[in-house]
């Protein structure tokens, strides 16, 4: 059992470093064991420098830069094992343009093993995605769901919509 | 393997009985703030076994059922079924198609049902490790804290369920 | 002393409770002090009902409405006593297109008295503001600022951006 | 009153001086993920007196201080200069220009100044209070949990600096 969890963490550790270098350009990142003697109890410290930038605490990192770090994480995860099915609430929140598209880039080529269901603000986000559902509240306080396509979404954004 | 069917019925705003058909893609869901987006994420994540109800943003376990409005009675129950495709035999049972459920009452009590017939809890939880379907790779709507701001030991349980 | 802090109390749950209203076209919303005898010490409770939901607790609000009670919370207590500097680090990240402009509308008519440094990375936002600043890095690790024009920033936003 | 003029020198990702003329009206700092947007307001923060370094999402005094690239050596020390328009007398002073700046060392040394003159930390506090500049209504980028999820106790300090 150590075995299998020490070598999934080395692997995982080795696609994180290779995701943040795809999502960063560049930069470096690592993930240790506090205690590597003891899987069941050790914690995972992680670590990241960026280009151009010194090693930091992952505290002093901007919003966008620590929503990349979190899903280079979740892809490492996913490289090791792809969970059939991934669940992500507005990830793309903080992220900017460039980084949208990055995300989207990766949603499609991990997409291939993994069922994304993303709910998501951005079009850039909506425009990569096979499906489109739309929630809306007609009735005060309750939701209905409808399947839409692109270009209905449109018209629906540009409406004066609840 | 992949999930095809989303059924809501009495969880959080959706009183009426709902249905979702999902693509083998990638699937986003939109809408305006407050309209029931996450609410639809928890419906998924409450029927794969979730037990905190922290995570779901409530306190106690009838905080998923509709609570009412002016026009419409509070409910009494909830119901959330999901439907996979298992052509490829992710799941480790010897079915085409496979039915997740769970129940809940006002009162309290939790069902769970695979295939329609009532399993417990444990069964629900087997069957989705072995499938490597984990609450891990569920991201509610604050991703930089579920999955970088905690605390060293937390992330582990992340890696275990990778491995 | 007290008198002062239990007179500004009272305006500004009162100007709370309308900003929930404007804010969200209805619904009520209410502060109350959980020690009213000890003022230096007490708490302050919000509870909040939508329009068309039961009063809940604010755990089980959706995204864009916790930021909008946060943001009512604020406007409320400018309206007590209008601070001349305000800063807004992405207040509006959560919002979707329609709240955006309510955000925006509540900017302008509190703008007159107070001066707002708002951070965004919404293009509504950016159309309100009688100024923008750029802020870029052309070297890495190191920023600089240019003041912009609304059409130049159009075209930066379409350039293959960092 | 209101803020004319931001001078940056040696503050996190600004190692050279770096000047802002702000307008009377509503301004708005866009630009791309790490550019340095929240370091300018921190810059504001910290010039305005802000003590925790929690609120600046470092752990130490240096860590505002330009930490250096692979091109650049890191910085010894920074200075944060802030200018107002006192026109309408928010100030309790009779100055129609007023300057506040903080200067930091590696070394951990504050140093506060008002128009250039060497003042101390309280000094630049009760000036800003008696203007009604708080740090209260310096939001950072979390919204929601710095205004709603305090706890009730810390909710007071927000409606005392209102008050
Ligand atoms: N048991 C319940 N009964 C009725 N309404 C509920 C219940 N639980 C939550 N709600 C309501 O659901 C709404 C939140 O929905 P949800 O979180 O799904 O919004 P959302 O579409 O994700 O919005 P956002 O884009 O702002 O994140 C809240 O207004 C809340 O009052
Ligand atoms: N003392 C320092 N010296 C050098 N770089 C620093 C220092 N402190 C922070 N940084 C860097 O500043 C960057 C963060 O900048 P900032 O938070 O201002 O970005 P931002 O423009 O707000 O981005 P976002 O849109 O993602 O919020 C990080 O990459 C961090 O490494
Ligand atoms: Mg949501
Ligand atoms: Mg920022």
């Amino acid at each position: 059992i150590r075995q299998d969890f020490n070598a999934t963490f080395q692997q995982v550790a080795a696609d994180f470093r290779a995701m943040v270098k795809v999502l960063f350009d560049g930069g470096d990142a690592d993930l240790s064991l506090t205690d590597p003697e003891n899987p069941d109890q050790t914690g995972i410290e992680i670590t990241v420098r960026l280009p151009g930038k010194r090693r930091q605490a992952l505290s002093l990192l901007s919003g966008g830069e620590k929503a990349l770090v979190a899903l280079a994480l979740l892809f490492a995860l996913l490289s090791a094992r792809a969970t059939p099915l991934c669940l992500l609430d507005e990830a793309d929140a903080m992220l900017d343009e460039t980084n949208i598209g990055r995300f989207c880039k990766l949603l499609r080529e991990y997409g291939r093993d993994t069922q994304f269901l993303v709910i998501t603000h951005n079009r850039g986000t909506m425009e990569m995605a096979d499906a489109l559902f739309g929630v809306s509240m007609a009735e005060e306080g309750v939701s209905q769901v409808l399947s839409l396509h692109l270009e209905e979404l449109r018209e629906e954004l540009l409406a004066p919509a609840g | 393997m992949y999930l095809t069917q989303l059924e809501i019925h009495g969880f959080k705003t959706f009183p009426t009985r709902t249905k979702l058909a999902f693509p083998q893609g990638i699937a986003a869901i939109v809408g305006p703030n407050g309209s029931g987006k996450s609410n639809l994420a928890d419906a998924i994540r409450w029927a794969l076994g979730e037990q905190s109800m922290l995570a779901l943003r409530g306190r106690k376990s009838e905080d998923v059922v509709f609570a009412g409005t002016p026009r419409r009675a509070r409910g009494s129950m909830t119901e959330v079924a999901l439907t996979f495709d298992n052509e490829d035999g992710t799941f480790p049972l010897e079915l085409a198609e496979i039915s997740i459920a769970r129940r809940a009452y006002r009162s309290g009590e939790n069902e769970y049902l695979l295939n329609g017939n009532r399993v417990r809890l444990r069964d629900i939880q087997q069957l989705l490790a072995d499938a490597g379907i984990g609450q891990g790779m569920m991201i509610g709507q604050g991703l930089v804290d579920q999955v970088l701001a905690q605390r060293p030991e937390d992330r582990r349980i992340l890696l275990e369920e990778a491995a």
